[in-house]
């Protein structure tokens, strides 16, 4: 029967709650994902949720997802956006707030970044197992890649190249502070 | 798909349409307009790459299948979440050094002459041509799989380099942002993003996350490796008689034989 299966289905959960998050670094942010892994039903729906929240203007790295569309909405506080295309334009340079909405495309390239004390975001992605690939940090495509390939495709040093990969070892989060590194040398 | 994609009068056998010369090759594609890829939904691309020649890394909005139709070469595949388990050994700690700048990547896969290759949309991926001839690929992109939700045009992510969009010219009219792309130089996805921003990301100098954008890169999506592209990978002669099929051992076989 209909009533072990689909009318005892489980409809709801939770990504509010900080004790859920799947990705926190405490005075950074966390990150909350939903999807028909922890909910069933969102495989039928091929629907996924995310629950970001950044604090003291931390960064979430450059990312694109690779299966699904983000369709984002600033639950609180305020959020410098930018949107990369496949021509490296940038097509959204802004500031996102409370209440507004905005779209990610499959594969175009974002970065967020907290605009003071705290930004916090839905974000309804186009399938049930939405998936993200960064750009920079432990889990990134950069990192994956052999340090020759990467000084070949950049024209860089082996040296560069490794900090291009290591530097930053922090996975999804970024604290958005200035190291000592990080000079500007313009 | 749209309606009457398919309402073919005739059907030709079709040369590639564009063609593009790069540093260490060149990319050509069919016309992804032409009303038989519309009706199957597909578009498609030949790479010619050199020897030593190195297609930068880049991902796609579509899955993809490529053949390798001569040559032979390594490819890297980069999957978000996985991890890097080509490893340098930790010599540094022998000796008193930290052994986190040592090297480390995930799989690398030789490809030869009649290999397929198989890519998930948006997932990055690099070829090299280590062999003494030219190694040509055929890729189909597949733009009305379900992977892709994007439209049906097939569009190339560039993570390095500056190089054109083969398929560009065949669809320039199509779209804004193709109107805007010509305008700039700089052409992938780095470019976009504000380079504090990136400083900031990879905690870096500005300087560096410049040459990540490569505005004045001229040498396109297949660059010329100087010498050989040292990458950490097993022996092909442990490989073989360990842990590869009974096929592959059959060509290792043959190889050796050659070698003996």
């Amino acid at each position: 029967g209909l009533e072990e299966t689909i009318c005892t289905m489980k409809l709801k959960e939770n990504i509010h709650d900080p004790s859920r998050s799947d990705i926190y670094t405490p005075e950074v942010g966390r990150i909350t994902s939903l999807n028909s892994l922890n909910l069933p039903i969102l495989k039928w729906l091929q629907l996924s949720a995310e629950r970001g929240v950044l604090q003291n203007n931390a960064l979430m790295v450059p990312h694109w997802n690779f299966n699904a569309h983000s369709i984002v909405y600033g639950c609180k506080g305020n959020a410098q956006v930018q949107v990369v295309d496949n021509f490296g334009n940038t097509v959204f340079d802004g500031e996102v707030s409370e209440g507004q909405i905005f779209v990610v495309p499959q594969n175009f390239a974002v970065v967020k970044r907290a605009r003071g004390q705290r930004f916090e975001w839905i974000s309804f992605k186009t399938n049930d197992r939405a998936m993200i690939s960064p750009l920079a940090g432990s889990t990134s495509v950069l990192r994956a890649m052999p340090e020759e390939v990467l000084a070949n495709a950049f024209q860089i040093s082996r040296e560069d190249a490794r900090k291009i990969k290591f530097n930053n070892e922090q996975p999804t989060l970024s604290s958005g502070q200035s190291s000592q590194q990080m000079r500007d040398d313009a | 798909q749209q309606q009457n994609e398919c309402q073919i009068d005739q059907l030709d056998a079709l040369e590639p349409d564009n063609r593009v010369e790069y540093e260490a090759g060149m990319v050509e594609t069919w016309d992804p307009n032409h009303e038989q890829f519309r009706c199957a939904g597909v578009a498609v691309a030949r790479h010619t790459i050199q020897p030593n020649g190195l297609r930068l890394p880049e991902y796609s909005n579509a899955p993809t299948l490529m053949y390798i139709v001569e040559g032979e070469g390594m490819t890297g595949t980069l999957i978000p979440g996985c991890p890097e388990t080509y490893q340098a050994p930790q010599q540094g700690q022998q000796h008193g050094q930290s052994s986190r700048f040592q090297d480390k990547h995930q799989k690398i896969q030789r490809f030869r002459k009649g290999d397929i290759i198989a890519l998930p949309a948006g997932v990055a991926n690099w070829c090299y041509n280590e062999g003494n001839s030219p190694v040509v690929t055929v890729t189909l992109l597949d733009v009305s799989n379900s992977q892709n939700q994007l439209d049906m045009y097939p569009r190339k992510f560039n993570l390095a380099g500056n190089p054109e969009d083969e398929f560009q010219q065949q669809q320039q009219q199509q779209s804004r942002g193709r109107r805007q792309s010509q305008q700039k130089s700089c052409n992938n996805i780095f470019c976009g993003f504000d380079t504090k921003i990136l400083a900031e990301v990879f905690q870096v100098e500005q300087s560096l996350v410049k040459q990540l954008q490569n505005e004045k890169d001229n040498r396109g999506a297949i660059v010329k490796v100087k010498g050989d592209l040292q990458v950490i990978r097993p022996p092909r002669r442990q490989s073989e008689r360990g842990f590869e099929s009974e096929e592959e051992s059959e060509y290792e076989r043959g190889r050796r034989g050659r070698d003996n």
